[in-house]
């Protein structure tokens, strides 16, 4: 876990940089030639590993593992790739127009065209574009992540009264934090929330684009993958 | 909740080995 980067009074967001992820690293199998199969497979390896490191992460998202299982698996099954995609473009931010999918794992334009992921490089760039102009900081980007989980508007939650409250008490921990960093915008956290319907938006472009891989049937995706992607069909 | 077998598991147990 990494360690917290400001001190913040908010128990929610500070809790939230505490119990998240450590950095994560990609392992290409160097068997396989240079080529789009090769990152492809890289990829699909990747966003498993990341699978298991989500489903981990949310245990410890305050209010989560109070829902009823059913519920937080409702919530994981609509949210996991726009929780994935926050997490890749938080790591760009600093790129020039590279895309960081692992700290050892960089997406080129040219890459992506060549492995048909062009589209999905260009929707993930201008999310990354508009974070950096918002200047995001690692406390909003793991209270943003927490929010797209709980706000995944998944249409089978039992408990929609508990769900709402986990929104809430999300959404009440970041206006806590904008109005103690950031007081010279009263305005940071409506547009940090408005950057949402964009990251939804990406998502459902990235899940389009593995289902394509997926039936393709060149890439090796392994069970995790697979059975969060069929949630999604 | 059998179709979501890995994820179910993962949620309440740990870690499977079959991931």
């Amino acid at each position: 876990h990494s360690l917290p980067g400001k001190k913040t009074t908010n128990k929610v967001v500070s809790h939230l940089v505490l119990v998240e992820p450590g950095e994560i690293y990609a392992s290409p199998d160097l068997n396989l030639p240079d080529s789009d199969l090769r990152t492809l497979t890289t990829l699909c390896e990747l966003i498993n590993r990341e699978l298991l490191i989500t489903i981990g992460w949310a245990k410890h998202v305050p209010g989560f593992s109070v829902l009823s299982l059913a519920d937080q698996m409702s919530l994981l099954q609509s949210a996991w790739m726009e929780v994935l995609v926050l997490g890749i473009v938080y790591r760009s931010l600093e790129m020039d127009n590279e895309l960081a999918v692992a700290e050892n794992f960089l997406l080129s334009r040219e890459e992506c065209r060549s492995s048909g992921l062009l589209n999905l490089h260009s929707v993930l760039l201008q999310l990354v574009r508009k974070y950096r102009k918002t200047k995001l900081d690692k406390e909003e980007f793991v209270t943003l992540k927490a929010m797209a989980l709980a706000n995944s508007d998944s249409s089978s939650i039992e408990n929609v009264e508990a769900v709402l409250n986990l929104q809430d008490r999300l959404h009440e921990a970041l206006q806590d934090y904008e109005r103690e960093h950031h007081a010279e915008d009263p305005h940071r956290s409506g547009k940090l929330l408005m950057t949402l319907p964009l990251l939804r938006q990406t998502a459902n472009e990235a899940v389009r684009t593995f289902c394509q891989i997926r039936l393709e049937g060149r890439i090796p995706m392994h069970k995790l993958f697979l059975e969060m992607l069929e949630a999604k069909m | 909740t059998e179709r979501h077998k890995i994820l179910h598991r993962l949620l309440q147990e740990g870690s499977p080995s079959d991931i």
